[in-house]
């Protein structure tokens, strides 16, 4: 599981029977008492039912493998809305895909009440709570002005029955097998035939992935490296592009895997570099019985050249999944917004052509295209399977 | 030797809840996601709000949280403009 804290945003984003809605009321909470961001649904900040009044909000995930598993309310979708819908008010929610097959939900709010937002009220930035029982959502009455639609784009990956030798990199048995070997390597390199996970020099690879001190790391962490460089994970971003990237692994005892990668933005073609953080997130489950892959990003496709088609085929690669969705959200004033980019025809006809690749991902038929148009994000669900 | 530059990420780990975590139970890897935005982008948060927004949080004020979630931190890399947590489950 994993979690992006962004100042005027944030990601989380959970697996097992993780009660994630659960948290919610008290992320709002401390979006406002901590972080000070405006509220309307109570009098005041004392109020411990104090939430911020969030612009947009964002919930998915693809059908599960064993929802009767599931806790509170991610027994069901039903279940899911009627939660997020006592919650909010504008909120929409969707079932995209086949419902005979792999699906994908989606709940979202709509900005649209953000034209008529509330009176703000004289003695507080709170309202009286009887006037509002829910969490309004899109209001930019304490902004002022009108929501911009940044370069925002997300590109999620969920990948099914994984092929088994791909999928055997993220046991401990093995991660721990190529550490050694990797180890071996070097210390016959060195003269020295220790066998330790943990480097004892704390150097970094050519590559940026350190391989820690035993006092800084833990062996999780230290085998989350090993795996990622060895499955070819931290080749998607690698530093030789992406000098600053930076990936935190894990690899689970007695299997499983998590990493998230913080990208920094690099400079635009004038120079400016644009203040946007950019991150990807893995997560694997590697049982032959639910095996599961899910990769997911906001670097921009078309950033440093490479299409959007081309991280896919690279991510599918490691996994080489029998079947795969691909969402792909993008606000639709990214093109005329992107830091040091023009909305001129040539990008357009430059996107179009990225589009169009992705239908053609290397071992793989394209079964399902469905695209929403929604206000101001454009949705395109894509599934594969293996041909 | 690999040389990072000032603006590095840099990582925090977690000890007491990394070193020994046990997976054996685990089998439902679909995730459940959460996209909560407060402003339309860092640029642009509302007055009253603390200089860096969300990032201004102590990490451990997301621990309870996160314990609703059935959640806890294993690692944290800080960045200028994100700051990415590693969790468990």
């Amino acid at each position: 599981s994993s979690m992006f804290v962004f100042p005027h945003k944030i990601i989380l984003k959970t697996c097992g029977t993780t009660t994630l809605l659960l948290g919610l009321d008290l992320m709002l909470r401390i979006a406002a008492v901590e972080a000070g961001f405006p509220f309307h649904n109570v009098a005041s900040l004392e109020d411990p039912k104090v939430a911020a009044t969030p612009l947009r909000v964002f919930y998915s995930r693809k059908n599960f493998l064993f929802p009767q598993k599931q806790r509170g309310p991610h027994k069901s979708w039903r279940d899911e809305v009627t939660f997020l819908d006592n919650m909010f008010e504008n909120g929409s929610a969707y079932m995209v895909g086949k419902m005979n097959g792999d699906h994908w939900y989606l709940y979202i709010t709509s900005p649209t009440s953000s034209l008529t937002p509330p009176r703000t009220p004289t003695s507080s930035r709170g309202v009286s709570p009887s006037r509002r029982s829910k969490i309004p959502t899109g209001i930019v009455a304490p902004f002022g002005g009108v929501i911009e639609n940044n370069a925002d784009e997300t590109l999620e990956i969920l990948m099914t029955d994984l092929d088994p030798e791909n999928a055997k990199k993220f046991y401990l048995e093995e991660a721990t097998a190529i550490a050694k070997e990797k180890l071996f390597s070097k210390s016959e390199a060195n003269g020295d035939a220790s066998f330790d996970v943990f480097s004892s020099s704390g150097d970094c690879d050519a590559d940026g992935q350190a391989i820690l001190p035993e006092a800084l790391t833990t062996e999780g962490h230290a085998l989350g490296t090993v795996v990622s460089e060895a499955c070819g994970l931290s080749a998607v971003y690698p530093t030789s592009t992406y000098p600053d990237a930076r990936i935190d692994a894990y690899q689970f005892s007695p299997c499983g895997f998590s990493a998230n990668g913080v990208v920094p933005p690099v400079a635009g073609a004038d120079g400016t570099i644009p203040k946007s953080g950019h991150y990807f997130t893995v997560h694997v489950t590697p049982e032959p019985q639910c095996s599961f892959a899910s990769f997911e990003t906001n670097v921009p496709g078309g950033q440093n050249g490479r299409q959007t088609a081309e991280v896919i085929e690279q991510v599918v690669n490691i996994f080489r999944p029998g079947r795969f969705s691909v969402t792909l959200f993008e606000a639709k004033g990214a093109l005329a917004t992107t830091p040091g980019e023009d909305a001129d025809d040539s990008r357009r006809s430059w996107g179009a052509a990225a589009k169009q690749r992705m239908e053609r991902i290397n071992g793989y038929r394209r079964v399902d295209r469905i695209v929403h148009d929604f206000e101001d994000y454009d949705l395109v669900f894509r599934y594969y399977e293996r041909e | 030797t690999f040389s990072p530059s000032e603006g590095t990420p840099y990582l925090t780990i977690n000890h007491d809840v990394a070193a020994d975590l046990d997976s054996t139970n685990a089998f439902e890897g679909p995730e459940k996601l959460l996209e909560v935005w407060f402003a339309p982008s860092a640029k642009a948060l509302p007055a009253g709000v603390k200089e860096g927004g969300l990032k201004a949080v102590n990490p451990d004020s997301w621990t309870p949280m996160l314990d609703l979630v059935h959640c806890k931190v294993l690692s944290i890399i800080n960045s200028e403009n994100v700051d990415s947590y590693l969790l468990s489950e």
